[in-house]
């Protein structure tokens, strides 16, 4: 409860005043390499914090963090004016009905970092995912009211790899306990990156049926583009980058009917 | 707009302080997303079908949302996706309701369950916060979402 008590934050700058708890702090992965991942926990705002289960957010990217989106735009309980020196509260943060834990990984995301460079260019989804399982054990022992407690894992986006590979990493692991201190109940997954062959197909058909390519470029798209390749073809390129250099105009892509950000 | 409120925020020495984070000294600046990650990674599941198959079938709770207004993983990118794991229907498609509107569309299948969040982004609770606690908290609940208003 030591460590626990020195993750504790007081008050962030600009924050205001709230009744529920923030801990923040850093979980050792990998000693030799010198992997440290870097957490937020903001517990639940209901009277009874300790009834509520524990939600892990992770974010895509790959190389996203959490805690500029998820924690910061989502589902966190504080908001960033635009200046960036105060917060305010989101009226629908996920906190009333869950402790957030959100996570910045892998390392070189945000706040975490390695200590060999190399690290940063040879990550992936399987390290990636044994790091997650990794500092979910540890953060558990600095946490131990958090053992046996219902827990999810939610994300977005490359999340969509990360958070069922994380689920199964959890599953396997749990096989060797009666009684697993991760009591994994379950995930949830938004917009999430799920099979790179349908993906494409069904991305390039959105595009389609809303108008945002032509005719032409969304048959030349499915004539020239093999999805189930690594290398796509010239052609493909051609054909991808045509309709998004010179169809698609200056959207946000991510809301397609929302202003962008000038 | 919004990362580029997180970026002066969380590159404040104060804010750094009160999160005991940077506690190292990391030599670049905290950014929203790393552009050394995004272009280095190494290994990359084509597909998270199997994995999504072997866990509805171990029992656990599994829900994918879509914001219906994302067009970079948009919402025929995943049900085609999902498609392919032939999953028994348990609860035929149907809108579902907050605030006297639909908020989305769901199919129940058994062992997943399917949802829209009807002018959603990627980002689904930026753009639509009140459409998305109302998923999660039927998430948490292992309820199908309101039928009616």
């Amino acid at each position: 409860s030591r460590e626990q008590e020195k993750d504790r934050i007081k008050a962030l700058p600009g924050q205001p005043k709230v009744a529920f708890s923030q801990y923040s702090g850093y979980v050792n992965v990998n000693q030799s390499h010198g992997r440290a991942l870097f957490y937020w926990l903001t517990e639940s705002s209901s009277p009874s914090p300790h009834t509520k289960p524990l939600l892990l957010w992770l974010n895509g990217g790959p190389g996203c963090s959490s805690i500029a989106y998820g924690a910061s735009e989502e589902i966190g309980p504080f908001r960033i004016n635009k200046t960036g020196s105060n917060l305010y509260l989101n009226k629908f943060a996920w906190n009333k009905d869950a402790n957030l834990l959100f996570l910045e990984s892998p390392a070189g995301v945000g706040y975490s970092y390695t200590n060999t460079s190399s690290d940063l260019k040879d990550s992936g989804d399987e390290r990636t995912a044994q790091d997650n399982l990794i500092f979910l054990i540890k953060w558990l022992s600095r946490f131990p009211q958090y053992k046996y407690r219902d827990f999810y894992i939610a994300g977005e986006s490359y999340a969509g790899h990360y958070v069922p590979q994380l689920a199964k990493k959890i599953n396997d692991y749990n096989k060797a306990f009666s009684k697993p201190i991760i009591n994994l109940k379950g995930f949830l997954v938004g917009n999430a990156v799920t099979d790179n062959q349908y993906d494409s197909i069904g991305t390039v058909t959105y595009w389609w049926t809303h108008a945002i390519i032509s005719d032409k470029s969304y048959k030349s798209i499915l004539k020239y583009c093999n999805f189930t390749v690594e290398r796509v073809s010239d052609d493909c390129d051609n054909a991808v980058n045509y309709a998004m250099n010179h169809e698609f105009g200056d959207i946000d892509q991510y809301s397609i009917y929302t202003p962008t950000c000038v | 707009c919004t990362e580029s409120y997180a970026e002066k925020y969380f590159n404040r020495p104060d804010v750094q302080r009160a999160m005991h984070a940077n506690v190292t000294g990391i030599r670049y600046k905290w950014t929203a997303c790393s552009d050394v990650l995004i272009k280095t990674w190494k290994d990359s599941d084509k597909t998270m079908l199997p994995i999504y198959k072997e866990l509805a079938a171990s029992g656990l709770r599994i829900w994918i949302f879509s914001g219906d207004t994302d067009s970079v993983v948009p919402v025929t990118a995943t049900r085609f996706s999902l498609s392919h794991l032939n999953l028994p229907v348990k609860t035929r498609w149907y809108p579902w309701y907050t605030d006297n509107q639909v908020g989305g569309w769901t199919e129940v299948y058994k062992g997943l369950t399917f949802a829209t969040v009807r002018g959603a982004g990627h980002e689904v609770p930026l753009f639509e916060p009140k459409r998305a606690l109302i998923l999660f908290r039927s998430f948490l609940a292992g309820k199908e979402l309101p039928r009616s208003y």
